[in-house]
């Protein structure tokens, strides 16, 4: 029984709205995909077929909650999404393709998607010819629900545009499909601004910092300016932080004075201090401490492990939260304050009642985009009251906590992708 | 892979592939405009899209009526190209879509656009025919950061650390190819 595009709807999957077409979309997150034997293309290796179609759907995993994964192993029933090449008449299609030029591909709403292998596919960026990558990242489009969009940018235009190296997925089709499949949520186990200090050719020093959201031994570059993670996130940490431990880190901690420029990772027990210079972890820095070290030799009195933690350079202290408290360390006296520990609740009191995250955070994170501090816990953030704000309202307590917000309204499309489509 | 015998492969069918029918007048226009949603397709009821015995008004007609044109009682085909206005308001919603001058004509920019290489998807999918248009309001997103610079005017003691004091120092926030660390091969 073959499926037709504009009267599938499968048993097997939810329909949101009878009639509306635009409201069909899979009601699970985990589809598979197959590339099926008889509809290998003669074109290019099956291999490469195979990691452009992987691509293609790690690229919509990277702006939805879903996740994809090839299955070349379960009964055909069972697969979400078919892919296939023919020409002509083709794989059991009541849509004959016409030959070379003109229609290249067609798809099916939560169904398969089929190639014309008249067609000259390319791989990506070889400047000739048609783009399969392009080409499938499209039709998976219609897949998931998407009809044709007609704006340009839009990875769903009915015509294919030549290859223009590096396209993606825009703005406005990330929210098309968050608005079948909703946004990406999920907990952090450490967010953080990268300083370094980087000198112009005319010899002056800038400071520099890039945005990190790391979830277990993974991290993305959150680019503020364009209101995104960087293309291809999110990569594996011990890519991108040689020598932390590639399971991912509990917190990161800043310590920049006069005399001191000194960025940690902190994991279980332990923790790092990391050579920008070298982009790796010190084994041994300028003062003769080698690492790991012990966080209780290096911070005495901070228990471990430690939720999170974030320096505050308006009065030298690092705050360490674990459970509900939070430990105040001087950097100066090389101490735990006195008074401290103290309940999170009355170091960082809730300006609004009832709306504070208690304890048992995810991270502590000093923005300089934002030029704040939050603290986040699961999928919601709370942002401490500013200086500027206190010099307002001296009234307020200091280091009050904002009402709550959802991650994902601040900081967006920060989506998993599914394991096996992690390395690529 | 291509079947060969030959070591050589010469006996390979190295066929060069047909290519599509060019979309070159107003009927091979009007298959193209069918095809993707711009010409509704003359509604026959699903019972009537066959060869078959008729009884219409107590008279047995035995008639062929095929998709697309319009089936008289003698089972003579009329041309449909009366439906020209069908035709117009086809290639004129075509060329909105494209963004083409609307001109309702079969000219050679919408020739030309017919025969663009594209995906085999009907541009208007509803069978209401409502058109599948992208009506965000292109609102671009505010960029909220061009490289904010931390001015920190805490009245702290001694200058406890490069920020404390009046200075400030424009920290930017770098997505420039400076950046140290590696993007994805992508």
């Amino acid at each position: 029984q073959k499926r037709h595009l504009l009267t599938l709807l499968s048993k097997r999957r939810s329909k949101q709205e009878a009639g509306n077409l635009r409201q069909i979309a899979f009601s699970k997150q985990l589809l598979k995909w197959r590339l099926i034997g008889e509809g290998y293309s003669s074109q290019l290796s099956i291999d490469d077929q195979r990691y452009i179609f992987k691509l293609a759907f790690r690229m919509w995993s990277e702006v939805s909650p879903l996740d994809f994964v090839e299955d070349v192993h379960s009964p055909l029933a069972e697969i979400d999404i078919r892919l296939g090449f023919g020409t002509g008449r083709h794989l059991g299609c009541t849509q004959a393709f016409d030959g070379a030029g003109q229609e290249f591909a067609h798809a099916w709403f939560l169904g398969d998607i089929h190639f014309d292998d008249d067609e000259h596919f390319t791989a990506p960026n070889t400047g000739y010819g048609i783009s399969l990558l392009k080409v499938a990242v499209h039709e998976i489009g219609h897949v998931l629900g998407l009809p044709h969009i007609f704006r340009p940018g839009s990875i769903m235009q009915p015509s294919y545009l030549p290859q223009d190296t590096g396209f993606e997925i825009d703005w406005l089709d990330r929210k098309a499909i968050q608005k079948l499949y909703g946004g990406c949520r999920g907990h952090f186990s450490t967010v953080f601004d990268w300083i370094r200090k980087e000198r112009t050719p005319y010899g002056e020093v800038v400071v520099r910092f890039n945005t990190y959201f790391m979830r277990g031994g993974w991290y993305w570059m959150y680019e503020n300016r364009n209101n995104r993670t960087r293309y291809g996130d999110p990569v594996a940490v011990q890519m991108g932080w040689h020598g932390v431990p590639s399971n991912g880190v509990d917190a990161y901690v800043h310590v920049w004075t006069w005399t001191t420029d000194a960025a940690y990772f902190f994991k279980g027990t332990q923790y790092w201090r990391y050579d920008g210079e070298n982009d790796e972890a010190f084994t041994e820095d300028s003062e003769g401490c080698r690492y790991p070290r012990l966080i209780s030799e290096g911070f005495p009195g901070v228990p471990s492990p430690i939720d999170t933690a974030f320096y505050d350079r308006r009065d030298s202290l690092i705050y360490f939260f674990k459970g509900k408290d939070v430990y105040a360390f001087h950097v100066g006296t090389h101490a735990v304050v006195s008074g401290y520990p103290k309940k999170i609740r009355e170091a960082f009191p809730a300006l609004v009642p009832g709306d504070h995250p208690v304890g048992h955070l995810d991270a502590a994170y000093l923005s300089y985009t934002h030029n704040a501090v939050f603290l986040l816990k699961g999928t919601r953030f709370w942002r401490l009251l500013g200086t500027r704000e206190q010099r307002l309202k001296p009234s307020l307590p200091r280091n009050s906590l904002l009402p709550g917000k959802e991650v994902d309204q601040q900081w967006f499309d920060i989506c998993d992708v599914h394991k096996t489509n992690l390395k690529m | 892979e291509k079947i060969f015998h030959n070591r050589d492969h010469s006996d390979v069918d190295v066929h060069a592939p047909h290519h599509a029918e060019l979309i070159v007048d107003t009927d091979t226009a009007r298959q193209f405009l069918s095809k993707y949603g711009f010409l509704k397709p003359l509604r026959l009821d699903e019972s009537q899209s066959k060869e078959a015995d008729y009884i219409l008004g107590g008279e047995r007609l035995h008639m062929r009526i095929q998709e697309g044109r319009s089936a008289s009682r003698t089972g003579i085909e009329t041309d449909v190209s009366a439906n020209i206005p069908d035709l117009i308001s086809g290639l004129r919603q075509f060329q909105v879509m494209s963004g083409l001058p609307e001109t309702g004509v079969f000219d050679d920019a919408t020739k030309a656009a017919m025969n663009k290489p594209r995906c085999g998807v009907p541009d208007r999918l509803s069978p209401t025919g409502s058109s599948v248009k992208d009506n965000s309001t292109g609102s671009s997103v505010k960029d909220n950061s061009t490289g904010s610079s931390v001015k920190d005017n805490s009245t702290g003691s001694a200058p406890a650390d490069p920020v404390a004091s009046n200075a400030t120092i424009n920290i930017t926030d770098d997505q420039s190819d400076r950046n140290l660390k590696p993007a994805s091969p992508r």
